[in-house]
């Protein structure tokens, strides 16, 4: 598959949802 | 407790397919006349020794069964249910001496803990949780995982075991607005939890926090996917499903496994790789168990079969013993052998390489 098809990849997106989810 | 096992039987044997990939090296028989429905490895300590057990569930009776030499085994403890019947086995990661079972008819109506005295070392069971219960899993770190409940008032708990299995705590996660088929813990990510939904929803938790982070859809083809595995790598996150509900394809063979990458932050994802019968064989999915890089399947054809998940191909075939389809099939915690198990009691050991 190609990884472009996925959009704008972030390596820290578990602390990014984090930050962002509703706590 | 008398030794109720057993010589190595020579069937049955492993197909044409790669005959080398699967050694029978044990074999294990439940005394107990009800239908069996589950097996497990687990440790277990016994005056300072801890060894690799086997835990077998048929419908009224769990038996844990210690290794003797020359791959013998011996029934150490057995509990008794006298009510609901058995459904499966909960292995609980990193507690030794304490394992789990759900009970219920259809869906489970009650989880259990079980383990032994340590005053006079005979069995005990607590009841943990009784309801509606929709899904359960095992996590690492002593942790208990299920979701109850109906839609408007579900539940996800988790319940953290003491080392000695004692003293429980509870927490909950954010409940997704649908009803949770499935849990997956994630490699690389201790405190992330992902659940599949009925609506075809992957939806990942934050533990520590309970936050409900995302609800990401896939793909319709199948619906009702079982998560078997998932992990986090280079920003993305890999998981493989099952899908009980796939129809055979012409095209495809019948697709057993299924690995997809998902990018949590767009939720946009896509299918990398269908892992389908080989030419021939036929079959969709009853229930399997992935470990590492392999998968492990039993067919409604009555055959178990075995996948490398990196190769991407079928491996591995046990087909059915005449009268006597496979029923469930499980890795074993403890080392790399494979563990199948019949109804009638009858559990199989295999080596794997």
């Amino acid at each position: 598959c190609n990884k472009a098809d996925l959009g704008p990849i972030s390596l820290n997106w578990f602390e990014e949802l984090s930050s962002e989810a509703p706590p | 407790h008398s030794i109720e096992q057993t010589e190595i039987a020579d069937l049955p044997a492993c197909d044409s397919l790669n005959p080398g990939n699967l050694q029978l090296v044990s074999k294990l028989k439940n005394p107990s006349g009800s239908c069996s429905v589950d097996v497990s490895a687990m440790w277990w300590e016994r005056a300072g020794l801890k060894e690799p057990c086997i835990i077998t569930a048929c419908e009224y009776v769990v038996s844990l069964w210690k290794p003797l030499d020359t791959w013998q085994w011996k029934n150490i403890y057995t509990w008794h249910f006298t009510e609901v019947p058995v459904l499966q086995i909960v292995p609980v990661p990193d507690v030794c001496n304490l394992v789990c079972v759900a009970l219920g008819n259809l869906e489970i109506r009650e989880l259990r803990a079980l383990f032994c005295s340590p005053d006079d070392g005979s069995e005990k069971q607590v009841l943990l949780k009784s309801g509606n219960i929709k899904a359960v899993l095992g996590l690492t770190k002593r942790r208990l995982v299920n979701s109850s409940g109906t839609l408007c008032d579900q539940q996800v708990e988790i319940m953290t075991f003491a080392e000695d299995g004692g003293n429980k705590e509870k927490q909950f996660l954010m409940p997704p607005e649908e009803t949770v088929l499935t849990f997956a813990e994630v490699q690389g990510l201790q405190e992330a939890l992902l659940g599949t939904t009925v609506m075809n929803n992957i939806v990942i938790w934050n533990l520590k926090t309970g936050q409900l982070l995302k609800k990401m859809h896939i793909d319709d083809s199948y619906q009702a996917s079982v998560c078997h595995k998932a992990y986090s790598e280079m920003g993305l996150l890999f998981v493989i499903l099952s899908h009980p509900c796939a129809k055979e394809s012409e095209s495809l063979g019948s697709p057993v496994f299924q690995l997809i990458v998902i990018n949590p932050k767009t939720t946009l994802n896509v299918g990398v790789m269908l892992y389908c019968l080989p030419p021939g064989q036929a079959g969709r999915f009853l229930e399997g168990d992935v470990k590492d890089d392999r998968a492990a399947a039993v067919l409604t054809s009555g055959a178990v079969a075995i996948w490398d998940l990196l190769l991407g191909h079928c491996t591995a075939l046990l087909p059915p013993v005449p009268d006597q389809n496979w029923s469930f099939v499980k890795w074993s915690g403890t080392d790399s052998h494979l563990l199948a198990g019949q109804k009638d009691g009858n559990i199989f050991v295999y080596r794997y390489s």
